[in-house]
């Protein structure tokens, strides 16, 4: 079933938020493994914000990515 | 506290600093006193000593800059992305940004460059990103008063570069609270339009029937208007007012706002002179009355009529037999009063007049 937009404007800001700051690989790797890709990275942001470790796109975990930030990866290099 | 991969850190203790250019939001001097104020944080701290250029290449190049910047890490308009920072290294390492799109003041009304900058210069002297909610290097923007650093950002400098040998009498911020902390007691509870907020130093954990985790945030990241210490709050309904108190001062917030006219005296409501403090504040949904409980004695005030109740104060002990203590907080659930104190909470059956069950005061954190 299509997403309804707003559901795809979520979408594509948790992946712009997660290739900035948790190093999601960028670019079309297969549907089944960037969906792999994409719900560990964001059980690895909710696990940095003390959020429930779920792997979902919840309210909690939208609402930390629209808040105003560092411009700094949480992890890595 | 986290470092960067391989503790990234500038190998001498004189660092040297240049700023480019300047927004046109603030004077060059402020400008210049927030990142010098900046700057003096972390070497309040370190043996770490900073030498302003104005020419030449410095350590750590200061610049204002709007979407791609020269660095191949574009900004993004207002809000989102506020600054970034290069860790310590030749060439860009150090290099410190700011993003022109946003609005940058000395104060709370929009973003502060002094609290951003000292964020931002701990990542050029370092320091990555912290997990704890309370430190300077946590990397969501929150606007704070007072000395930025907490131990969590003291003892990760520290880590890199040693302490200060003559060190200034600086008092950090204690990290926060954490929720499953055996010993863990409560400033406050109230309830908030279904959802439960109970109040532990300088932070608020949220809890809401659907959200399984409790959200631990800073009190002035929501309410910037009321202090750091809250003692007690309660929620009146009917009205859609939480009322806080701290010390002999009391607030009304409508959610995010805080009601006209107040602060206000807490002797407004009738308290006698004398009672400095407000430990806890229950409202009775059955009653309409609120309780204020003070040391050994507890009030009720009639929030229907603004006046409090004759025959008042009385006596805890007596009215809530198996209460024999001071209470931190109160909540009011379905005809059961909980009562916290320390690291224990009581759970009060009005019909039975009796504690009816025992249990840790963070068991309602899902400890």
């Amino acid at each position: 079933v299509p997403l309804p937009s707003e559901d795809k404007d979520d979408l594509l800001l948790a992946e712009k938020y997660l290739r900035r700051f948790y190093g999601l690989p960028a670019g079309l790797q297969g549907r089944q493994r960037s969906s792999v890709a994409f719900q560990s990275k964001i059980k690895e942001m909710q696990k940095f914000f003390k959020l429930k470790v779920t792997g979902n796109l919840d309210d909690n975990t939208l609402d930390l990515m629209k808040q105003a930030r560092c411009g700094v990866p949480d992890i890595g290099e | 506290y986290n470092h960067f991969p391989r503790n990234l850190k500038w190998q001498n203790n004189e660092v040297t600093f240049r700023i480019l250019n300047y927004t046109p939001d603030l004077k060059k001097t402020d400008v210049d006193r927030a990142v010098r104020n900046a700057l003096n944080v972390w070497s309040d701290v370190t043996p770490l000593t900073f030498k302003k250029l104005h020419q030449g290449n410095a350590d750590i190049m200061i610049s204002f800059g709007s979407k791609e910047h020269g660095d191949y890490n574009p900004f993004d308009g207002p809000n989102g992305l506020l600054a970034h920072a290069y860790p310590p290294g030749q060439g860009i390492g150090g290099d410190t940004h700011f993003d022109e799109d946003e609005h940058w003041t000395k104060d709370s009304s929009a973003y502060n460059l002094f609290i951003v900058a000292a964020h931002e210069l701990g990542h050029a002297l370092g320091m990555s990103h912290s997990a704890d909610p309370g430190a300077l290097m946590y990397p969501v923007y929150s606007y704070t008063t007072g000395y930025p650093l907490a131990e969590d950002d003291i003892e990760g400098i520290q880590a890199l570069y040693g302490p200060n040998p003559n060190p200034r009498k600086v008092k950090p911020k204690p990290d926060a609270p954490n929720k499953c902390d055996p010993m863990l007691s409560f400033d406050a509870v109230t309830e908030l339009r279904g959802e439960t907020i109970i109040f532990k130093d300088r932070f608020y954990w949220r809890l809401h029937p659907q959200m399984p985790e409790p959200e631990q945030t800073l009190i002035k990241s929501t309410w910037p208007s009321i202090p750091n210490k809250v003692d007690a709050a309660y929620e009146n309904p009917e009205k859609d007012v939480v009322m806080i108190f701290s010390g002999i001062r009391m607030w009304a917030l409508n959610g995010y706002n805080l009601v006209d006219g107040y602060p206000k005296y807490i002797h407004k409501l009738g308290l006698p002179k004398k009672i400095r403090k407000i430990d806890a504040s229950v409202y009775i949904r059955d009653t309409g009355k609120t309780l204020l409980f003070t040391d050994e004695d507890y009030w009720s005030y009639d929030e229907a009529t603004g006046t409090m109740d004759s025959g008042y104060p009385r006596s805890i002990e007596e009215d809530f037999p198996g209460m024999d203590d001071e209470i931190d907080a109160a909540s009011y659930h379905y005809g059961y009063l909980y009562f916290f104190h320390e690291h224990m909470q009581y759970e009060y059956s009005y019909t039975s007049r009796k504690v009816i069950r025992i249990m840790r005061t963070n068991s309602i954190l899902n400890c």
